[in-house]
């Protein structure tokens, strides 16, 4: 079924977020499967820092813990 | 740690406070800052000097959306700071989300900590992903000293010990849900979530969480101590009764209840009773067990009094599962004892034991 605006909106802020946290490379737009492989990539290493069910998915959790304030410094040393 | 290890080679490191928030006097962020230096100062051998004017290592300032180093801020939440690694130029460099609002208590966002866990990144360290350590990089309230071992290791390891460090009790890591050894503080249901209390940290389990969700207890309930000893759900006043020492708290749902703490005695326990192993309420009977090292009372809901003839022997009375508990819940007919690292699944009407688990089976392990 066609994605909603809701879940559209989701997805963008959880690119945003592992764009500037986990290094996830801008400008992969036009270039499907690279961009899927590298956000569920992406999506696993952070799930992987705080502990979480290593789904790949952008699942309740993972968006919620997106969603709390935090500091803006990488959580992957190399991107700072 | 950042690649390479990257630290100031010096352990004189300067500071200079660009600007202010109007949300604090200025006197208020001045203790934030230099007590959230002072934080890495006590474990290492760190010297921080204040600088009024000229180019200090660390660069200390307020700022909303972009702010002058091409990494903007976002508004209110989300992003509350950021700090740059040891380094020349912005190297050290720390900056504040004005966006949101700073205090110096426990309402968000509390200054000293948000200052005390950037000065970390100032200093040399990345993120710990322990959710009890400072270096965590989601914002948690939290009281007393803010260093865990975790943090303590890390920044030694640039800097060295502080030579003449007075011995500060470190906050210990997160407990490990899968430590075969690992037991409970206290165990409730709320409304159909378990929620598991150890040390400052708590577990919520739901069905529809795949993994429990470990958090500070102080994130959730900063009025409430770190430590619990035992918990309890009415479900008919739908309320979750927390027991802490000599003195009780109430939630509903998520909520505190207003007029407390109060005290357990008022439950009618005897003043010599200062601190509840484990509480579990009978949903059939509408009593509520609450259990004192050898011995425990019949505290009858519906009335608001203690059962007579009671204490009572807990060996005598559970036979099978030992002399003390450290937490008990119970679920359709039967009781389930925790200690230490075991757990019992005693049958509360035929009056035996039916199985002995892990305690820490209940968290998938």
């Amino acid at each position: 079924k066609p994605i909603s605006s809701e879940e559209k909106d989701e997805v963008l802020f959880a690119e945003k977020y592992l764009r500037r946290y986990y290094g996830m490379p801008a400008g992969l737009q036009g270039k499907e499967k690279t961009s899927d492989v590298m956000y569920k990539k992406k999506i696993q290493e952070m799930q992987e820092f705080f502990k979480l069910n290593v789904t790949g998915k952008l699942d309740d959790d993972t968006l919620e813990l997106m969603e709390m304030a935090r500091c803006g410094v990488p959580d992957v040393a190399e991107y700072n | 740690h950042f690649p390479n290890d990257l630290k100031w080679k010096t352990t004189e490191v300067t500071f200079r406070i660009l600007n202010y928030t109007p949300d604090l006097s200025k006197a208020d962020v001045d203790r934030a800052v230099r007590n959230g230096l002072n934080v890495w100062s006590s474990v290492t051998p760190l010297k921080f000097k204040k600088l009024y004017e000229g180019n200090a290592d660390i660069m200390i300032s307020f700022g909303a959306r972009e702010h002058g180093d091409f990494n903007p801020f976002d508004g209110p939440e989300g992003l509350l700071a950021h700090a740059y690694p040891p380094g020349n130029g912005i190297g050290g460099d720390t900056h504040f989300d004005e966006d949101e609002t700073w205090t110096k208590d426990f309402n968000a966002f509390n200054l000293f900590l948000v200052a005390a866990h950037e000065f970390g990144h100032a200093l040399g360290m990345a993120h710990s992903s322990d959710p009890g350590s400072l270096m965590y990089p989601v914002y948690s309230y939290r009281k007393g000293y803010p260093l865990s071992e975790d943090d303590i290791k890390g920044i030694q390891s640039l800097y060295g010990e502080n030579p003449n460090h007075r011995r500060i009790k470190p906050k210990p890591d997160a407990p490990s849900k899968c430590d075969p050894e690992l037991s409970f503080d206290a165990v409730t249901e709320l409304r159909g979530e378990t929620i598991i209390f150890k040390d400052r940290f708590y577990w919520r389990l739901h069905l529809q969480m795949p993994e429990p969700e470990q958090t500070l207890i102080k994130s959730t309930w900063p009025e409430i101590p770190n430590k619990v000893d035992a918990a309890y759900e009415n479900p008919e006043k739908d309320v979750v009764i927390i027991f802490s020492g000599i003195k009780m708290w109430a939630l509903n749902g998520y909520n505190l209840v207003d007029g407390y703490p109060k005290y357990i005695h008022k439950l009618g326990l005897p003043k010599t009773v200062r601190k509840i192993d484990a509480a579990v309420n009978i949903r059939d009977t509408g009593k509520t067990l609450l259990f004192v090292e050898e011995e425990y009372w019949s505290y009858d809901e519906r009335t608001g009094t203690m059962d007579s003839e009671y204490p009572r022997s807990i060996k005598e009375d559970f036979p099978g599962i030992g002399d003390e508990v450290d937490a008990a819940a119970y679920h359709f007919g039967y009781l389930y004892f925790y200690h230490e690292h075991i757990q019992f699944e005693y049958s509360y009407n035929s009056r035996k034991v039916m199985r002995i688990m892990r305690a820490n089976s209940i968290l998938n392990c």
